[in-house]
């Protein structure tokens, strides 16, 4: 199946997100 | 089947795997059997998306500033960070000495390139490891099959550009047989890169 691939740009991204907090 | 204890939540961005962050500590000069060792490893929790992933690290201490002997592991969910665990067995790790200073970017740089599947090497990495020590810090990334050195390589090769090392950084492949045969984790022939 697909793999699910995420660049480091990305994650860091989400991490301010409020779902993160 | 897997207890499903966690599971991304409705706009969160699911990973590939879910993973366990596990710490653990040791009193300098104790012997460590691998049950001492597994007394010693404590579970910090699981979680299945980018989102819960962040909302455990942004709260955990960065490797460069703990003390002593002390070690963040960071595995897929359901194998243990021991050699002996079936994913484990028949594995090994590239091992990479940090200079004092370099742990708490690159164990990041580690972590966000395996949660994204940047390694390409399909079901094949374990887990990774930040071992904080007195003269220097080691972090490592284990996977499943020590023989196969299309994979090894492919790894150490992803590890070189997502961890942008200084040129002179040694990096060696140990495999978890040579770990229990010689009780030890990072003392071995190194092989320079």
């Amino acid at each position: 199946g697909t793999r699910i691939i995420y660049d480091r740009k990305f994650l860091l991204d989400r991490r301010n997100s409020p779902l993160a907090q | 089947s897997r207890k499903k204890s966690v599971v991304p939540g409705p706009t969160e961005h699911p990973l590939q795997y879910y993973y366990t962050f596990w710490y653990s500590r040791r009193t300098p000069g104790r012997p460590t059997s691998s049950q001492s060792y597994e007394q010693n490893i404590k579970q910090i929790g699981t979680f299945a998306s980018v989102e819960q992933f962040w909302r455990f690290y942004s709260h955990m201490v960065c490797p460069g500033d703990l003390s002593g002997h002390s070690d963040f592991h960071l595995f897929k969910e359901g194998i243990k960070p021991m050699w002996e665990d079936d994913a484990n067995k028949n594995g090994g790790k590239w091992i990479i000495h940090l200079r004092k200073g370099l742990a708490s970017r690159c164990w990041e740089n580690l972590i966000l390139a395996m949660l994204g599947e940047q390694f390409m090497v399909g079901e094949e990495i374990c887990g990774a490891v930040v071992s904080v020590r007195f003269q220097e810090d080691i972090i490592s990334i284990w996977n499943k099959t020590a023989s196969d050195q299309a994979t090894t390589a492919r790894i150490r090769d992803t590890l070189r550009r997502v961890l942008n090392l200084p040129p002179n950084t040694v990096m060696e492949y140990k495999t978890h047989t040579d770990s229990i045969k010689d009780k030890t984790s990072f003392r071995n022939t190194k092989i320079t890169l």
